[in-house]
């Protein structure tokens, strides 16, 4: 594997949005790009990763190679990324680590990481990406992210309803409840906080808010978020990357005993 | 009280 990020951060923001959800990864590599499913360990949140070639200045893979890390280890080094450095990785043939090279070509600097790779037989899900939903939203990331934030102060527990006046995000905790109303709308000035809702069906679900505190961390992916629904299957929400792939969330939801 | 649904009560094992 060579593959070429012509700035160093787009790995760094992709590694960075889901380290804290899950402790270690396998990356998928082939002609088509690097891919990489993890479940975290209450097996309850799944992390789908995928960036295509489109996503490198160049990219190659001779050959199918998997690439297991801890992802806090691999956090680390890319703390050196900026958005002045351009990031290469290097898988050689009998793979036993990952070679990380930063170059800054105007600093006439560069920087070479090793890193370990582990073996991790990782329990893999059959997702159907195109599993169909009764509720697909569209709406800002930043948005989402406040709204989170906002209400899972109050309660453990985050429920999502869907209806044809909007998507309601709420939370009943033992001193103070909240809801947040979000209606359909477009602002022509900034697209990116646009928020479109297509149903087939209206939803009512639940999920533990810790979990949606991981998620969040994955905003700085794309300022757009997208939400789908349906009843009694894990939600998926999916952070789209400008050049192609990005990472999704699946999560299980909780129901009422 | 809600409880929690595991993945892989939807999704099936490769």
């Amino acid at each position: 594997l060579e593959a070429k990020f012509d700035d160093s951060t787009i790995f760094k923001k992709i590694i960075d949005s889901f380290k804290d959800s899950v402790t270690q990864i396998n990356f998928v590599c082939s002609e088509s790009g690097i891919e990489a499913q993890a479940i975290d360990d209450s097996r309850v949140l799944l992390v789908t990763v995928s960036i295509p070639p489109s996503c490198f200045e160049s990219y190659r893979c001779d050959r199918p190679t998997t690439i297991g890390v801890y992802l806090a280890s691999l956090a680390k080094l890319l703390k050196s990324a900026n958005t002045n450095s351009s990031l290469t990785l290097y898988v050689a043939d009998k793979p036993d680590e990952l070679l990380l090279l930063f170059e800054e070509p105007k600093n006439q600097k560069s920087m070479e990481y090793k890193l370990k790779l582990v073996d991790i037989t990782a329990d893999m899900l059959e997702v159907d990406s195109d599993m169909k939903s009764d509720v697909t939203v569209e709406m800002s990331s930043v948005e989402f992210t406040k709204t989170v934030r906002d209400l899972t102060q109050l309660s453990d527990s985050f429920t999502v309803s869907v209806t044809k006046d909007g998507i309601v995000f709420s939370v009943q905790g033992d001193t103070a409840q909240g809801k947040v109303l979000l209606q359909p709308r477009e602002d022509l000035a900034d697209e990116s906080n646009n928020l479109s809702i297509s149903m087939s069906k209206t939803i009512d679900l639940s999920f533990a808010s810790k979990y949606l505190l991981d998620i969040i961390k994955a905003a700085s992916i794309s300022n757009k978020i997208f939400l789908k629904f349906s009843d009694d299957t894990p939600a998926l929400f999916e952070f789209k990357m400008e050049k192609g792939g990005g990472v999704g969330f699946y999560l299980a939801p909780k129901y009422d005993d | 009280l809600a409880k929690q649904d595991k993945l892989e009560d939807f999704f099936d094992f490769i």
